[in-house]
């Protein structure tokens, strides 16, 4: 169970869910996506619109199966949307069990080997249900400075709950939006190799257009692209992912 | 008295805030920063670092003035720090007035001709609290679908927060990270301007990447490439703002 996550807005959660996602359910894996951003943009990038969607948002304010609320979007992927009222999950405070409901929730829930749990940009009550409901984090992190920063903040705040509540993750790094001939890319590629030797992904995303174009279309970029450059990328990140790990 | 806002991530808000708020200094304003984004990064692209810093958490929390809490940056720039405690205000509850703080707040200010808030990733309280205080929001929308998929969503925030609260504001657009050869950040350029004729920036803010490299060395565009394209692109950006405005 995996949760994509990084407070920093803009860093490639959703496009790496989506894609992601996608790409392990091709080698023949059964995998759970499950959109956790009020903003529903994993949701949107399936294809899935409309503005009366129900969701996790039933499962985490009204107690509703994950089964039931999940449905296929893809051969082999199967979807959970946020739904409308998400933002009232983040917003709302309803005791000191309320960071653990998705936990509880994936508790009862069978038939998958993977579930990836999209992350809003924010260290607030979805993140944290995420973070404790999982036992992989895949934390994107884009080629600039401001990411970097951000990464070093969301370790911080990592370190402090996980030791105060007891949980433990895997992490895993993968860079994003990578152009090999920015020195600043090359830069932060180094740093991330250095500080977390054996825990970032060898396949960087490289900074591709059709990346930013298919959730435009509702597509992953599988249906999009299936030859191109940015499904080479996400399907090699998949591999090292199944093989256990940054190789 | 303007706010940088989007509740979509890594739009370009931060990058805005910081080299407008130094642009609109060299064409001689008296300008205030304030960065109410908890994870500080207006602050630390300022070249301000530390981990116990005051700034406008202090304002909110607390109730103390701002004019306590802003210090000279650059000439002519002042900035409020987000300061370490600024999750606390985003996620506690404290009663009706709790989103007009920051408006009272700037009631007690002068000696600015140019007031300019960076806001979180997020529809929360503080991006409330940034809405209710200021007479303009600037709006950057990066140069992709998920981009304009955000700000469909802020938008139909906006009109029901507005409408409730009787509140309003004017609305500019800036389009960022463009990049003229791909015909993604065309098309979202069409549509921005089809939608919102008069609103929108003439100048598009270019992918460059000296704009992510500055705030690595904690400086503006303006400090790090000033005869550069970044610097030419905020320095036409604040001349069109100041002319009162979208040519
Ligand atoms: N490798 C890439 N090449 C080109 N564009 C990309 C790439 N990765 C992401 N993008 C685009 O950059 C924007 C930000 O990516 P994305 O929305 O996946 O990030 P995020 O971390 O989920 O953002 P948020 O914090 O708002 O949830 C999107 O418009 C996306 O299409
Ligand atoms: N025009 C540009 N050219 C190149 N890089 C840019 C440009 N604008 C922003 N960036 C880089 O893209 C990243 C995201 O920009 P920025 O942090 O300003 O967005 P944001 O909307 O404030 O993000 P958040 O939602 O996390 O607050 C940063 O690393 C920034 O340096
Ligand atoms: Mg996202
Ligand atoms: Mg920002």
């Amino acid at each position: 169970m995996i949760a994509v996550m990084n407070q920093k807005g803009g860093v490639g959660k959703t496009t790496t869910a989506l894609n992601l996602a996608h790409a392990l359910a091709l080698e023949g894996r059964r995998v759970l996506a499950i959109d956790l951003d009020p903003q529903g943009n994993l949701t949107a990038s399936f294809g899935i619109t409309g503005h009366q969607i129900h969701g996790v948002d039933r499962v985490l304010l009204e107690g509703r199966a994950l089964a039931e609320m999940a449905f296929p979007v893809r051969e082999g992927v199967h979807l959970i949307p946020a739904g409308q009222w998400l933002d009232r999950f983040e917003q709302e405070r309803s005791g000191a069990q309320q960071a653990w409901r998705l936990r509880r929730a994936l508790e009862e829930l069978e038939g998958y080997d993977y579930v990836m749990v999209d992350c809003p940009p924010a260290a607030g009550m979805l993140t944290m249900n995420a973070l404790l409901a999982v036992e992989e984090l895949m934390i994107p992190v884009a080629s600039d400075y401001l990411s970097l920063q951000g990464l070093a903040r969301l370790l911080r705040i990592l370190r402090q709950v996980e030791k105060r509540l007891q949980h433990e993750t895997r992490k895993w790094f993968v860079l994003t939006r990578f152009q090999k001939r920015r020195r600043l890319a090359r830069e932060v590629r180094e740093k991330l190799e250095s500080y977390f030797p054996g825990q970032v992904f060898s396949t960087p995303v490289r900074e591709l257009v059709a990346l930013a174009e298919s959730p435009g279309f509702g597509q992953s970029i599988f249906d999009y692209q299936f030859r191109g450059a940015g499904a080479d990328d996400y399907r090699g990140l998949a591999r090292e992912l199944m093989e256990g790990r940054a190789a």
